[in-house]
């Protein structure tokens, strides 16, 4: 993967 | 105080207001104390437990509760420390769930430091929700510049987690990320999502040249098994249509990943970091 991809966090949010 | 501004005063009044708040999750603060702004609140859970997190009450109507983050430490390692959303205990055929956290009550990290390590809070399993929404946000960016530094942002609109329980905690255990659980068809749901920040194409071009093949952006997929058997929790933006080699574009996973690819985010290095070449 890119390395934006790789060096950013995924956060998860629900509603 | 006494060396406060008055403005200052009047913000930091504000933001113990919200301590006074009872809710279950954002979209309840949001509904019940009509409360607009982004930032931290404290949620209960139903057995009382008391947390902080953060929520975005401005993104398609608001009302979204931080509960993960899953953030790669090292991209050099191989299920070693950090790696909480895969395994931490190496990459061990005899521990295919890996630490297990897709699909247990553990909790881990802070709300501010989301961008820092991971992140797992009780909202996780104790929330009962309709939607998700993903941010990918540079790794070490202040909480009140999330928004504005994501380089991606998406949510789904088809209330899909009523068919699964309401939550992550209860959609892994319909569907375990373990190593053998199965093979590249027994792939778990694809939902399709609305961009708030970024497209198709922007979404197509984080993910390595030779990925680019293997599937259909506009969806969030979960559970995906690649060709040596080994699962991931969530492939973000994609949704895999052919050739299973999902460890370069999906992330999380169990406790193996055969040769060598075990990590949170697995085999995204796979040829060197760089302009997406290869698999990379």
């Amino acid at each position: 993967a890119s390395k934006e991809m790789t060096e950013a966090a995924v956060l998860l949010f629900y509603r | 105080p006494q060396n406060l501004t008055r403005t200052n005063f009047e913000h930091l009044e504000r933001l113990s207001n919200r301590s006074r708040y009872v809710a279950r999750s954002c979209k309840e603060i949001r509904d019940r104390y009509n409360e607009q702004e982004d930032g931290l609140y404290y949620l209960t859970t139903a057995n009382g437990m008391v947390y902080q997190t953060f929520c975005d009450m401005t993104t398609a109507g608001g009302g979204w509760t931080l509960v993960a983050s899953v953030h790669e430490n090292s991209i050099n390692g191989r299920c070693t420390v950090g790696d909480r959303w895969s395994s931490q205990q190496g990459n061990n055929l005899n521990l295919p769930d890996g630490d297990g956290n897709w699909s247990n009550r553990n909790t881990f990290g802070t709300a501010e430091g989301a961008t820092s390590d991971d992140f797992k809070n009780p909202g996780y399993y104790d929330i009962k929700a309709e939607d998700m929404s993903v941010w990918h946000v540079p790794n070490n960016f202040p909480l009140d510049h999330w928004n504005l530094a994501a380089i991606l942002r998406y949510h789904t609109n088809n209330r899909f987690l009523r068919l699964y329980g309401g939550n992550l905690f209860q959609l892994f255990k319909h569907y375990p990320v373990r190593y053998n659980i199965g093979s590249c068809s027994n792939r778990g749901p694809a939902v399709p999502i609305v961009y708030d920040h970024g497209d198709r194409e922007t979404t197509r071009m984080f993910y390595g040249l030779k990925p680019r093949k293997e599937f259909e952006p506009g969806f969030i997929t979960f559970r995906a098994i690649n060709n040596e058997r080994a699962a991931m929790a969530i492939c973000s933006g994609v949704k895999p249509i052919a050739g299973c080699n999902t460890e370069h574009y999906c992330i999380g996973g169990g406790g193996y990943f055969y040769p060598d690819q075990c990590g949170d985010f697995p085999s995204f290095d796979y040829d060197s970091l760089g302009m997406g070449q290869g698999w990379s």
